[in-house]
């Protein structure tokens, strides 16, 4: 799910031309996926070291942020993760629910820009992992074993000037998704 | 290390839109 947002992001967002997504069906709806190698490879490694993160409730946030030239944030697209709680529904009612709220999220991202003002050109992204206590061992194996490095990010690039709040979905899996808008990004 | 908690970053910087674009005019 993640990958498909995170494409779905910067294909609404004009991080890259148009050019290069392509229309898929995802969760039965219609989404952008990229087609370029190089940035599909990327955003695959990325997910690829959060995955175990995830799984073992270490990553309490994961957040896409589209920056400006000067690597500053423009916008941040947050997913809060936590575990759900231990359900006594079928994993087929489960499931099928779960798609349901995805489904509502990735519609959610394709209207977003209807909400959010045109950022700046030549913007680029990267993904932060907000980690729990003692989180970065388990993910210490996986980016030598990927070979695909972290490092803790700058301040300035976490850092964002008043950010103003749109909350896009809540899902009762506990997945809870917003996004931060620059307020001057165009100044 | 590794002990509290962090905001990571992956240390490589996904391909620039002027990259993808060169790339595209390759094709």
């Amino acid at each position: 799910f993640l990958e498909v947002a995170i494409h779905l992001i910067l294909y609404v967002r004009e991080v890259y031309p148009s050019g290069i997504f392509q229309k898929r069906k995802k969760y039965n709806v219609p989404v952008q996926m990229s087609c370029h190698p190089e940035l599909n490879q990327y955003i695959q490694d990325t997910l690829h070291c959060v995955k175990p993160l995830i799984e073992k409730n270490d990553a309490e946030k994961v957040v896409v942020v589209i920056m400006d030239k000067e690597h500053h944030p423009v916008e941040r697209f947050v997913f809060e993760i936590s575990q759900p709680p231990l359900l006594s529904i079928s994993s087929d009612t489960l499931l099928s629910h779960v798609e349901q709220l995805l489904r509502a999220f990735i519609l959610k991202i394709s209207v977003c820009d209807a909400v959010l003002s045109n950022n700046p050109p030549g913007c680029s992204f990267t993904v932060l992992v907000h980690t729990r206590e003692a989180a970065t061992r388990n993910m210490e194996k996986v980016q030598v074993i990927k070979d695909f490095p972290w490092i803790v990010a700058d301040e300035q690039e976490v850092h964002m000037q008043e950010p103003r709040l749109i909350p896009l979905k809540t899902m009762t899996s506990d997945i809870v998704k917003y996004i931060h808008d620059c307020i001057d990004k165009e100044s | 290390g590794g002990g509290g908690a962090h905001i990571l970053k992956p240390l490589m910087s996904p391909p620039s839109r002027e990259e993808i674009l060169s790339t595209l005019l390759d094709l």
